[in-house]
């Protein structure tokens, strides 16, 4: 199921993208 | 041994392992009394983001006919959901005491969480992609168990028919699949048997055509044409059998990945 599959993978992505950030700021500051 | 089971969710989780990695390691630096930085809007960010993808978890769940996708699914969201609430009292806490330690536990604890419940998530979905591309093989295998009992051109050409989209779709999602594994092993025995299937399917319908015309003609070698053609059907269940096996095969050690 490409769409469904897409989309999840979409989600995901940007919630370890998001975490990859609050981790950079803590190391930046 | 990889840790992620195939390369779209390896791509997607291994930058946050990373990161969880590195944020463990700054905390044990942070051991020596530096203050923690206000972290309200990363952790927003990140709350916000994991509302979206719950969104579309349980949207997943809703359309979805997978009975075991519908049972474990939702507790992957709430694995996430929780982890993000830890997320958000550590940076309350943070703001309070910027040297607060618990504070400093449970952004680990956040951060963990939300690696362990955005992978348990992604895995489920996936292992219900991996039992539809099961059905399908399943489907091919009934066929096969069908063969021997196509004893006419006219039935054959149907079971042609009937046959050929199916292995047509197996071959496509097999194919695909193997390349998306990150198991070395489990992508060859893939390719490998797949390739095998590809070679057998047209040799058994020959075998099929050959045992109807010597029927036809009321020969002695009719056995001889049935045993061969029952030989070519077995092989290809085989092979589809072991594609079945390794389709279920996990990547990693529970213990390694922890």
């Amino acid at each position: 199921d490409p769409p469904a599959w897409q989309d999840l993978a979409t989600h995901s992505k940007k919630v370890s993208d998001s975490i990859k950030s609050l981790v950079g700021s803590i190391k930046d500051k | 041994m990889p840790v992620f089971h195939t390369k779209t969710i390896e791509s997607i989780l291994e930058p946050v392992a990373q990161q969880v990695s590195r944020l463990v390691i700054l905390h044990e630096e942070a051991e020596d009394g530096n203050a923690m930085p206000d972290l309200e809007k990363p952790v927003l960010a990140v709350s916000r983001a994991v509302v979206n993808l719950v969104k579309v978890g349980r949207s997943t769940i809703e359309s979805s006919e997978d009975s075991l996708l519908k049972q474990d699914m939702p507790a992957a969201l709430l694995r996430v959901e929780a982890a993000a609430r830890l997320l958000e009292e550590a940076s309350s806490m943070l703001k309070v005491d910027p040297y607060s330690q618990p504070a400093r536990k449970k952004l680990i604890e956040g951060a963990r969480g939300i690696l362990q419940g955005t992978s348990s998530l992604l895995l489920c979905f996936d292992e219900s992609e991996v039992r539809k591309i099961i059905r399908e093989c399943k489907t091919v295998l009934d066929y096969l168990a069908v063969a021997e009992v196509i004893e006419t051109m006219e039935d054959l050409i149907q079971f042609v028919k009937d046959l050929s989209p199916c292995l047509t779709k197996v071959s496509r999602e097999v194919d695909h699949r193997s390349q998306e594994l990150t198991h070395q092993v489990h992508r060859e025995t893939l390719t490998r048997c797949l390739d095998s299937v590809k070679t057998l399917s047209p040799i058994l319908i020959c075998s099929m055509k050959i045992f109807i015309q010597i029927l036809r003609q009321h020969c002695r070698e009719s056995d001889e044409a049935a045993e061969n053609r029952n030989y070519l059907a077995g092989r290809m269940s085989d092979e589809l059998h072991e594609i079945i096996r390794v389709l279920q095969l996990t990547t990693y050690d529970e213990d390694e990945w922890d």
